[in-house]
């Protein structure tokens, strides 16, 4: 049975069986996107009207997925920026086989505020810059990080209370981290913009809030919606 | 586990109802949806003549033709899909990624000789 098994799931792509975390650790949410691709792929599979086509985006593809961040904060008030935060982005595209032909990297990154003040709470919105650099290669202990690093976006956003998004194609990127080795992630800077941007105490390291306790889901969420196509398990229509 | 659908007046070739579980063959802890799918498999023979229910290819009839002159050497045709449609899984990865992709014939849908 395992060797079938193992033919199977070669047939459908897979190396081997995924072993997800479990229940070790509470499963990751399904994105709702995710479901209505699923529904609407549900209700066609008869027509088979273009099987290669991810329609939601436009794109050839047979495969969809939801790249979670596995980078870290830097930290809360970096040094190279006194006031801003400092987000590493990382996504591992070499889960993709090498024969899947990339044809789409969507970033979304998910700012998820509350204001901590009456006046915040007023103003309703706040300003920041957001700033998206890809990481060039590696830095050593001494040297100035921003020399490693290219501006790819740079933009103010209004926060809104409880979530904000960005979003940004990165499918040139994305296919440049394919290459082994070459895959340093990016790095979201994040500045408070107003008169006062130290007293808009916002952001903490470790991507939680310690002062409001019922305050869990992380503040920067980001993840990367790649869309690829297997040519091998994407056969042309029969001529009739 | 095959549910067997009785044919008259002979078992002739005919797709077979095939409901997989994913929970059956253990695979729950990674596949989110769907549950399972009705995946199907062809059975039966294929008898001369051919009818045109039984969705006989030129070579087929050919073959059957061979084979009631010949059966010691010429088999009769075999029952076969000749129509498959695609299923969509969404499951996690190694990684707790979440992957919605998309599988070509998995589902029997018509059998033929």
């Amino acid at each position: 049975t395992n060797r079938q098994e193992q033919l199977l799931l070669r047939s459908l792509g897979l190396s081997e069986r995924p072993r997800p975390a479990g229940s070790l650790q509470p499963r990751r949410h399904v994105p709702s996107a995710l479901w209505r691709m699923f529904r609407r792929a549900e209700k066609l599979q008869a027509l088979e009207s273009q099987p290669c086509m991810v329609s939601e985006y436009g794109v050839r593809g047979n495969i969809v997925r939801y790249i979670q961040d596995q980078g870290r904060m830097v930290s809360g008030w970096s040094s190279s920026c006194q006031a801003c935060l400092e987000k590493h982005l990382f996504f591992n595209m070499s889960i993709l086989q090498p024969v899947e032909m990339l044809s789409l990297a969507h970033l979304e990154i998910k700012l998820h505020w509350k204001p901590l003040s009456p006046v915040q709470l007023l103003q309703g919105s706040q300003a920041i810059s957001a700033s998206l650099y890809k990481v060039i290669r590696s830095t050593l202990n001494g040297t100035n990080p921003k020399v490693n690093r290219r501006l790819l976006l740079s933009q103010s956003v209004q926060l809104q209370p409880e979530s904000t998004s960005i979003t940004m194609d990165l499918t040139a990127v994305a296919e440049s981290w394919r290459k082994p080795g070459s895959n340093y992630g990016l790095i979201l800077e994040l500045l408070p913009l107003g008169p006062h941007p130290e007293e808009f105490f916002l952001f903490y390291p470790g991507n939680s809030l310690p002062l409001e306790q019922d305050f869990t889901f992380p503040l920067v969420q980001a993840s990367l919606v790649a869309v690829s196509l297997n040519p091998n398990r994407c056969r042309s229509r029969q001529r009739r | 586990s095959a549910i067997h659908i009785p044919v008259t007046p002979s078992n002739v070739c005919k797709a077979r109802r095939l409901y997989i579980s994913f929970k059956d063959v253990g695979w729950q802890d990674w596949v989110i949806a769907p549950q399972g799918f009705m995946a199907n498999y062809c059975h039966g023979e294929c008898p001369f003549p051919l009818s045109e229910s039984l969705n006989g290819t030129n070579h087929a009839i050919l073959q059957t033709l061979v084979h009631s002159l010949d059966p010691e050497n010429t088999p009769q045709p075999c029952c076969v899909p000749i129509r498959l449609s695609s299923i969509s899984m969404l499951y996690y990865d190694n990684n707790d990624n979440v992957v919605l992709q998309h599988y070509q014939d998995m589902v029997v849908d018509e059998c033929g000789c």
